[in-house]
């Protein structure tokens, strides 16, 4: 279960801090998986008390956009520890699907990739499994395939500890990269942070999600949990 | 994996100080609903009187939802989103598939750290653990009334770090963010923000 609050000493009206949240949770606690499961349970509260002397901040102030970012960024810190603990997790990863034609259908691909099991299990065991990443995307729940063209994909990973070179193509322009360079992707998928990118070549909306491994701790920890 | 696994996840990312909002406090307490004995209740509460403090809540899309979500949600509805000054969560428990006395339990907890406030209709109730166990409501009111008779509110680091850890399940480490931002006109503002989840996350919430 995901339970968490956000509390604030700024006046904010009820109104504008509903939006505020929505907005923040679309982009942060619902782009993260851990399991593929949803609790009957998930609730993010938000407080705003007004503690601090300043106007109320309403849908209309200037001050609302601005908030309302930094809202979104501190809600995806915490959404993005709730991964990094992920029951015995060794990976915190960063699925980044680019260049779709809808927002909606590049975070529709990009959750299908995140709790994709056989994904996570090759996280897991450090092999750069291509093959089961373009899987996830094709069997995922689109309304249409228009964001997608098997000519244009391109799926990489890339490291994030600054170390060259940054991204290790795995598929280009549809064409899976058969003479991968295994060193390399052993480096990369060796790290604890690291990142999938795909592009789709059909539009300019991005979408981003995280999620991490499954290691055989999550099986320990969850098979006698209510025992 | 061994250099994976050789991570202290706690040290990374448990911060050791903070700034906090003002006019919070909180407080926690091990009631005994966890067999370990550790904290398992928490209470957040708005000290706060120069105006009434906005809520807005987000939850589950799942059909089946727990009794904790069916009576925070009600009372924001009810409440307009104004004048909520607490959040009392329990872990160990997630009073979920437990029907009418599920709702009921929830309600009892809320009342009593309304009365301890002197208001009503002011608290929300949260809840994680097991699923289709009835709430302990007697081990968590007794909690109630240690966190409160005890005065166990407080706003300084190790109270909020507490009541990150109250809430937890198998979380393997607590998960406390707090920041302080500026407004164009130079006031600061902070936002803390606690939250526990391990396993059974890939929420959709609205």
């Amino acid at each position: 279960t995901l339970l968490g609050f956000i509390v604030t000493d700024l006046p904010i009206k009820s109104s504008a801090l509903k939006s505020i949240l929505t907005h923040a949770t679309n982009r942060s606690f619902n782009c993260i998986s851990v399991d593929g499961d949803m609790s009957t349970n998930d609730t993010i509260c938000m407080i705003a008390n007004g503690a601090v002397e300043t106007k109320e901040i309403d849908e209309t102030s200037q001050e609302y956009v601005q908030v309302q970012n930094q809202v979104t960024e501190f809600a995806q810190q915490l959404a993005q520890l709730v991964v990094r603990d992920g029951e015995g997790s060794t990976k915190f990863v960063t699925v980044k699907v680019q260049n779709s034609l809808t927002f909606e259908d590049a975070k529709i691909i990009a959750e299908s990739i995140s709790n994709s099991l056989l994904v996570k299990t090759a996280l897991y065991g450090q092999d750069a499994n291509w093959g089961r990443i373009l899987c996830a995307i094709g069997y995922a729940k689109l309304d249409n395939l228009k964001s997608l063209n098997v000519d244009k994909i391109n799926v990489s990973f890339i490291a994030t500890d600054g170390s060259e070179p940054k991204e290790l193509k795995l598929v280009v322009n549809g064409v899976p990269q058969l003479e991968i360079d295994e060193a390399r992707a052993s480096e990369i998928l060796n790290l604890n942070d690291l990142e999938i990118s795909v592009d789709l070549g059909t539009g300019t909306e991005e979408a981003q999600f995280w999620t991490c491994d499954i290691s055989h701790e999550y099986v320990t920890i969850n098979g006698d949990y209510r025992t | 994996q061994q250099a994976s696994k050789s991570v202290d996840k706690y040290a990374l990312y448990v911060p050791k100080n903070g700034v906090f909002p003002r006019g919070f406090q909180v407080g926690s307490t091990a009631s005994g609903v966890k067999k370990n004995g550790n904290l398992d209740l928490g209470i957040i509460r708005n000290t706060n009187t120069s105006r009434p403090a906005a809520a807005a809540a987000v939850f589950t899309t799942n059909k089946f939802k727990a009794a904790p979500v069916v009576v925070s949600k009600q009372i924001l509805e009810d409440k307009n989103g104004t004048g909520i000054n607490a959040i009392v969560i329990n872990s160990g428990c997630a009073n979920s598939v437990t029907g009418e006395v599920g709702i009921e339990d929830a309600k009892k907890l809320i009342s009593h750290v309304d009365s301890k406030l002197g208001t009503s209709m002011s608290t929300l109730p949260m809840s994680t653990g097991v699923i289709g166990q009835r709430l302990h409501v007697n081990k968590i009111s007794k909690g109630i009334d240690e966190i409160f008779d005890n005065n166990k509110f407080g706003s300084d680091f190790q109270s909020w770090l507490d009541m990150a850890k109250s809430i937890c399940t198998t979380d393997t480490f607590p998960k406390l963010v707090t920041s302080r931002f500026s407004l164009p006109n130079g006031e600061k503002y902070t936002l803390t923000g606690i939250a526990k989840g391990a396993g059974m996350i890939c929420p959709n919430m609205a």
